[in-house]
């Protein structure tokens, strides 16, 4: 049993890849099976799990019906994490799936297959920040939702917008069952009394549905990118990979898992 | 005669917007005078700049082809910038521009009359972290594009797509004499070795086309927005503003007008 969860917020840089990328190699630690999606065109996540450019080998072709070819799916530098990467041409996919018929359930259609093998126990997927074509095929491919928040005032802005698409997809029948996996806050800073307000704010609208989790503001995790690893291999022992750690423990708890 | 400035750069929480709100207070306490266009649906240059939500008075019906209405352009907290809000229904906006004729040109045209004015020496426009039919938009209206980089590796993938655009919207007639206004690199954090690795790296691509002035992280600039103000008028004795006074006398330097 396949449990398919979007990492989405159209508000920019608030760790969404950040959170698949160090989320899913915690996971595979926990010998969870996991395939990650990199549906974003910047291609972050691709060169976050350590591969370079791949052109060609994105889901533009299986947005557009064609099945995904095994060798499209990629070994990573972590063990027990496989990748269908990303490129620049996937931007012009927006473009050719909407106009194209069910053009919501595209994503969807094409990880069915997937799905159905039985190979993964988890197949997570990193949006770029809109809610445009692609986040809408996620949305619409996923079990649940998974919503990484920047503790920033910008960040708190676009909550509702969130809210409300999922409720539209829902009750519009796109994904009748769509959940929400939960809130995780991102770059907590202790040290100012912004981080504590933002937190407190989302309490208030989504008590319940944040993770006991909240991931510091810790330079590990933005320098381990540039090595192409997920901050549990470039720097064990960092705030940042305990956090993660703890993250992946209590996100199979609420997966009913643990 | 008024320059038309896009704040672009598909990478999202790069302080685009806190670019535009900041440079356009510290440009008008310059004697310039700035109208400044919300092109983003999170509609955060609108909040950052002290206005609440705004239904209907977004470019939606402009980028169809109705005129800007002369109370669709708002007085800000600063004095001497005025605001074209954003809403959230502008990302439906996307869809129907896309199937209009000329669907590159409808926000240049839209403008076209207020540049005729001479009401304004600027007008700077705010994009959403993508490179989609908005951003595209605001790229043909540009005289010039500036470009915000965080320094953080992710942040590095990104340039050299932007410059790709920029050379196919040249090359392709689109907007022929759209120049690079330049690069500001923001969040700098001297503490850290990567911060400087990216300034280093940016320059190696980009020599001669980046700011001198380089925005350091700095707490102000993130709680200022929950005041609905500049940093200018946050806290005007921070390193914030003490780094966008300088980048706006460099950028009218630059623009040959200090
Ligand atoms: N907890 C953290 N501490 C420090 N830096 C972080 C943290 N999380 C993310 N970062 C850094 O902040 C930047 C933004 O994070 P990331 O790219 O993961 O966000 P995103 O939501 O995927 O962005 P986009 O909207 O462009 O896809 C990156 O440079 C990343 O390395
Ligand atoms: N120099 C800085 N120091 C500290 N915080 C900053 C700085 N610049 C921006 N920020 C904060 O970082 C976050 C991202 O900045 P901002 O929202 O301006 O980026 P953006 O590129 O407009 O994002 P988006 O891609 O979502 O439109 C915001 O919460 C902002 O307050
Ligand atoms: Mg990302
Ligand atoms: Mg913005």
């Amino acid at each position: 049993y396949t449990r398919v969860v979007a990492i989405a917020n159209q508000k920019g840089g608030v760790g969404k890849t950040t959170t698949v990328v160090n989320l899913s190699a915690c996971l595979a630690d926990l010998g969870q099976r996991v395939l990650v999606v990199d549906l974003d065109p910047q291609a972050n996540t691709t060169s976050g799990l350590g591969l370079g450019r791949q052109p060609g080998k994105s889901l533009y072709r299986a947005l557009l019906g064609e099945p995904i070819a095994a060798e499209n799916i990629l070994d990573t530098v972590v063990p027990g994490v496989s990748l269908i990467p990303s490129e620049l041409d996937l931007a012009g996919a927006e473009i050719d799936v909407a106009r194209a018929d069910n053009y919501l359930h595209r994503l969807r259609d094409a990880l069915a297959p997937l799905r159905a093998t039985g190979d993964y126990d988890f197949i997570l997927i990193d949006c770029p920040p809109s809610l445009g074509i692609l986040t809408m095929n996620a949305l619409t491919a996923a079990d649940s939702l998974l919503v990484p928040i920047q503790c920033e005032y910008y960040a708190l802005e676009g909550l509702s917008v969130i809210h409300r698409l999922m409720q539209q997809l829902r009750d519009g029948g796109a994904n009748p069952n769509l959940a929400l996996a939960g809130i995780v806050m991102t770059m907590y800073d202790a040290r100012t009394k912004l981080g504590g307000e933002v937190v407190r704010e989302v309490n208030r609208h989504f008590a319940g549905q944040i993770f006991d989790t909240v991931i510091p503001r810790n330079v590990r995790l933005s320098e381990a990118p540039s090595y192409g690893k997920p901050v549990t291999q470039y720097d064990p022992h960092s705030a940042g990979t305990a956090a993660y750690r703890r993250l992946a423990e209590e996100f199979l708890s609420k997966q009913g898992l643990s």
